[in-house]
């Protein structure tokens, strides 16, 4: 089984579209996929046609008050199921800043209970704080979602700097799988440019002894739909809303990749 | 003066391309302009090519260590003003989770000296934590950048709630001046029906009590336009890196209205 956080602590780079999509996607391939919603707004939640206010087993409940992963988790397909987020995890912070083990209370909840997905997906929160970091101590690997542009580029550093952190600190199997580019478009001149820097400084780590070591530039790019920004007022992933769009396209490429990449394909 | 929380708690949605822009477009206008970076990522202190790391003074030491606004601040031109953000931002709120009055520490700072600004501006960070509490608890006036996106629609009661309830306890002069649609693609049938929404509620809070009731809907949209993000790579506006473009056209004509709004063109 994988945990794959979907993580990125720059606003608005797609995590939740991808969270949703490549999840369908991995679905649709034929894998068992379990989907967290770690993000307070809880746009993954809302994405999937669920309220999030009145859910009572939520993401909250199985960090906060010890519930169970089980419990929490809604079925929603035959495949796909879903933890939703709530709005009690705005506060989840502050509420746990004394808790001993509050890194690993996801990893806990998790290992607690019996299961049998094949992909566990994180939608994490734009920070680094305790949630991104419960995702993080929890997975097996990261996808980083970014647009190609010039301040994505800045935060990459501090983002491997953490994964780093409790890769040293809190989970030695934590790793990067990929980066994933998206809202792309192959016009400009800085696409290409931001394109260039990541696929270099991915191949200055190779064979070195970092968790991004071993990491893929995606070959697939999450090209500019409006189809994707659409979809979640309807409370469905582009392959139910509109699955010959070339978001719907995109999204299968991207879990095509991410099979061959864990060899389960 | 005016102090304006540029502000949303969703990610990706221009409150740093927003709060850099409007600012030099408001300077190039005649006004007197600071800008204060409130997000550890810092994107505001490098769009205007100031490197966050090793400036000494920031908005560190001054919510934090008791340090002057006037300190902080580095002239960057003749109207334009900048308090950086810096890396050990992204602790604060865990750090001053049990300081009293950590709400109003920007608002002290700013009391305690004497300055001669037009406008003071601060960019947010994409959260509802303590930064952009001291924001909202220290401005007149809060413009929200949004996406004409359903996700984005989601957020904005959440983010109403936040401005009525530090108006309430905190700040009772605290009042919404108006939404300023970014990344605006007027071809999609979303973005269509997202103003309508909108508009749709800001006039039906037309006459009330509530802090948005005098809200306006920008006439101006901020199109999609890559120079936009190819400026912070150069240290610049976009008034100095592509002055004729559609980026700067539609930020200069956001500055003349927010003008208008304050009646101070
Ligand atoms: N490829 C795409 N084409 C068009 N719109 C997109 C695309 N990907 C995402 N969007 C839209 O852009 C906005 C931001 O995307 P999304 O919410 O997935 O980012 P995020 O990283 O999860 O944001 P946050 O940091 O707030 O959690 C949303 O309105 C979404 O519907
Ligand atoms: N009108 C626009 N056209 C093209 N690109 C834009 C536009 N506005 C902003 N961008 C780019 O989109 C990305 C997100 O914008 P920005 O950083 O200003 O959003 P933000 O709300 O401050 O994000 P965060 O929530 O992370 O603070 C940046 O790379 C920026 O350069
Ligand atoms: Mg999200
Ligand atoms: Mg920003």
């Amino acid at each position: 089984m994988r945990v794959i956080a979907v993580m990125n602590q720059k606003g608005g780079v797609g995590k939740t579209t991808t969270t949703a999509n490549l999840g369908a996607a991995l679905a649709e391939a034929g894998k068992r996929v379990c989907l967290i919603d770690m993000d307070p707004q809880a746009h993954l939640t809302i994405n999937y046609g669920v309220e999030p206010s009145t859910t009572e087993k939520s993401l909250y409940t199985m960090l906060v008050e010890d519930g169970s992963f089980l419990e929490a988790m809604q079925r929603l397909d035959k495949r796909v199921a879903l933890v939703p987020s709530s709005i009690d995890l705005a506060a989840v912070e502050v509420e746990l800043v004394n808790v001993a083990g509050r890194e690993t209370l996801l990893r806990d909840r998790l290992a607690a209970s019996e299961h049998d997905f094949d992909f566990v997906l994180l939608d994490c929160p734009p920070s680094l704080g305790l949630l991104t970091i419960n995702a993080l101590a929890a997975a097996t690997d990261v996808i980083i979602p970014m647009q190609p542009h010039f301040l994505a580029l800045q935060g990459v550093g501090k983002l491997l700097e953490t994964v780093q952190l409790v890769n040293q600190q809190i989970n030695p199997q934590l790793k990067v799988a990929g980066i994933a580019l998206t809202m792309f478009d192959s016009q400009t001149k800085l696409s290409n440019e931001v394109v260039k820097d990541l696929q270099q400084f991915i191949d200055q780590a190779q064979g070195s002894d970092l968790p991004w070591s071993h990491a893929v530039l995606f070959k697939t790019r999450i090209r500019r739909n409006i189809k994707l920004a659409e979809s979640p007022s309807f409370g469905q992933t582009i392959l139910q809303y509109e699955p010959t769009s070339n978001g719907a396209q995109d999204y299968r490429a991207l879990a095509k990749e991410v099979l061959s990449l864990f060899k389960v394909i």
